[in-house]
């Protein structure tokens, strides 16, 4: 459905979001 | 005769979206009709809310995007440094 | 030929009016019968606002996707990046014997997480 198809998308871009945050910190640890 | 197509996808689409107003109609009249389009636009606030949050969302993701670009260049240049530095 | 492709077209021109008449009549006689109220909307309402939420459904939709992979590919950038680097310091290293000091347990985690 169109509601089920969202909240998919909206959990897949969250995730996306919190990888990519943690990402950058293990990065600026490393440029340190 | 895919122009002819075209014409006549665009006319029943047109009578579909009557057809969907016909049977409409008469909802208001019927309680359970009635209480069926109350779900309905209860529904829809809902799925609204969603795509607020996944606009905000995506918003945050460009953010996200343009500090990952930022850090990959004062990655480029500590190379650069360092490359300096050999 | 001509002709007859001419009252063709007339033809359709004259179902397409006519039938914008008849939708709008239908949304006219809904509209007055069933007037929105607090909480209540009518069924026109109600199909205008289904179609902009697919609408925007699909428009968000189709901005996901490049942002992911534009992401994904700075990501990959910034490790390689990172790998040349750390090559090149390892070089200096052994060149100048100059001991760097060991890798924290944070900066292993980090490693990690960019893996």
């Amino acid at each position: 459905t169109l509601k089920g198809d969202i909240s998919i998308l909206l959990d897949k871009a969250s995730l996306e979001s919190q990888e990519s945050i943690g990402f950058i910190k293990a990065t600026k640890v490393l440029m340190k | 005769s895919s122009d002819l197509e075209q014409i006549c996808s665009y006319i029943n689409e047109k009578i579909g979206n009557i057809k969907k107003f016909l049977s409409l109609r008469n909802c208001g009249q019927e309680p359970t009709l009635k209480t069926i389009l109350n779900k309905i636009g209860d529904e829809i606030m809902v799925v609204n809310e969603l795509l607020n949050k996944l606009e905000l969302e995506i918003q945050y993701q460009e953010q996200t995007t343009k500090s990952l670009k930022e850090l990959h260049e004062s990655l480029e240049e500590d190379y650069k440094d360092v490359e300096h530095l050999k | 030929m001509e002709e007859e492709v001419d009252k063709l077209e007339l033809m359709f021109q004259k179902a397409d009016s006519d039938l914008n008449y008849i939708q709008y009549r239908l949304e006219y006689e809904i509209k007055t019968n069933h007037p929105d109220s607090a909480g209540e909307k009518n069924p026109v309402t109600l199909l205008q606002e289904l179609s902009a939420i697919k609408t925007r459904h699909q428009i968000l939709h189709a901005c996901f996707k490049p942002i992911a992979d534009e992401q994904k590919e700075t990501k990959s950038r910034i490790c390689a990046t990172f790998n040349k680097t750390m090559t090149m310091i390892q070089n200096l290293q052994k060149q100048t014997d100059l001991e760097l000091s060991p890798v924290t347990k944070e900066e292993k985690m980090a490693i990690q997480q960019l893996k």
